[in-house]
């Protein structure tokens, strides 16, 4: 199964629409591997990204180097989906 | 594995035999009422069913219902599940919805793109799109909520194979959307549409590949907004509403904007519960909570259905 440890949700705020457009190039960065589960759209809605481990670093200095705010949604991917399958499993038994 | 729909747990999530399994037990146990069609077969061979619930008639006006388009929302599954029992339970209970079974069929397809939902269970749990290969890429799957021929391949949807949103070589492209589209037009009188997905708390109506209003956008903002005050008076969960394009985003290729634009006058999506900022990774605790809220909302948009033919 794929590993999803270490991998982060940051949920952004975008202030303005300038800022909206930053995240739509951060978006555009492929490399970063980026999984964007509520996407850029309007000044205020909030922006829900799952990122990798290895991309953390290099989000959170873009992030910061625009000015832009966010808080750490869930703090690691696997812990969650690891009670995400105790639960099924205990339901079973 | 249950053995009866009554001791099948509601509060939990399950895989796709196991849901496939719960179809088959509800069918058996109301087969006056309940019956499984298959109306395709996925990419990777997997059948695709839908309950049709039915008190009889011929050909009636129908409700559709989908869950789970996009496989990693398992939400919306286990809603679809919990909406199946309680269509069963509350015909001949509830005066107001047994007036709606009475003269429309409803069509529930809980697991609208099995192969995705079976790759989360088994190897990603965030897949979202379907499993198709794509020649050129060694990038899988397109978006089935992009893949519809409304506004195909405009804003709002992606010409990457490789990106989460792309949509596909043409409308179509994938058997789990061309298969609704063939039932869709072979039946002719479906008369409301409801495409379910997870997270983000909303109630949308067409349209999300142009800005233009629907010809029927006061209608729809009102049924919507009745919708959202019967969900939210349950548990004081909070949904926005409103056309796709003005209330998120851009995305062409949507579900909602085609069954519109083939005249299913009632066609809306749902965005359920992020209520705890888990996303689509929901505690299985609010499976259920989410699909009673849920409820009362398409109750709402069933009801005015049948209240207002066209």
């Amino acid at each position: 199964k794929e590993d999803f440890v270490g991998h982060q949700v940051l949920r952004i705020s975008a202030a303005d629409e300038a800022q909206v457009q930053m995240v739509k190039e951060l978006e555009d960065l492929e490399h970063l591997q980026l999984d964007f589960w509520r996407g850029p759209a309007q000044p205020g809605s909030p922006i829900d990204v799952r990122v990798p481990f290895p991309s953390i670093q290099a989000v959170k200095v873009f992030l910061e180097a625009h000015g832009l705010r966010y808080t750490i949604m869930i703090e690691d991917v696997q812990s969650l989906l690891d009670d995400e399958q105790e639960q099924m499993l205990a339901s079973r038994s | 594995w249950a053995r009866s729909t009554n001791t099948f747990n509601y509060a939990t999530y399950h895989t796709l035999e196991e849901i496939y399994d719960f179809m088959d037990l509800l069918a058996a146990e109301h087969p006056q009422l309940v019956s499984k069609l298959q109306i395709g077969s996925s990419y990777e061979g997997r059948p695709i069913y839908v309950l049709k619930f039915s008190t009889g008639g011929n050909n009636r006006p129908a409700i559709w219902i989908d869950t789970g388009i996009h496989s990693r929302e398992w939400v919306t599954q286990a809603s679809g599940v919990w909406f199946a029992k309680k269509i069963t339970q509350d015909y001949g209970q509830d005066p107001a919805f047994t007036a709606i079974l009475d003269n429309m069929d409803i069509f529930l397809e809980i697991v609208t793109n099995p192969d995705g939902f079976a790759f989360t269970h088994s190897k990603n749990r965030m897949w979202r799109k379907t499993r198709s290969l794509t020649s050129g890429s060694t990038c899988i799957g397109v978006d089935p909520n992009r893949n519809w021929d409304a506004g195909f391949g405009k804003a709002g949807a992606s010409s990457n194979p490789c990106s989460e949103t792309y949509h596909g070589k043409f409308a179509n492209s994938e058997v789990e959307v061309k298969s609704i589209v063939d039932f869709v037009k072979d039946h002719r009188n479906i008369k409301a549409f409801i495409s379910i997905h997870s997270y983000s708390q909303l109630l949308l109506y067409p349209f999300g590949y142009k800005r233009e209003s629907p010809a029927d956008k006061d209608e729809l903002d009102q049924v919507a907004k009745s919708a959202v005050e019967a969900l939210t008076s349950l548990y004081g969960t909070k949904f926005k509403y409103g056309s796709i394009i003005t209330t998120i985003y851009p995305a062409s290729g949507g579900t909602i904007d085609w069954t519109y634009n083939q005249g299913i006058k009632y066609s809306f999506t749902f965005e359920l519960r992020d209520t705890g900022r888990y996303g689509f990774l929901l505690p299985a605790s609010q499976i259920i909570p989410t699909a009673q809220e849920t409820w009362l909302a398409l109750l709402t948009i069933m009801e005015h259905t049948l209240n207002h033919p066209y």
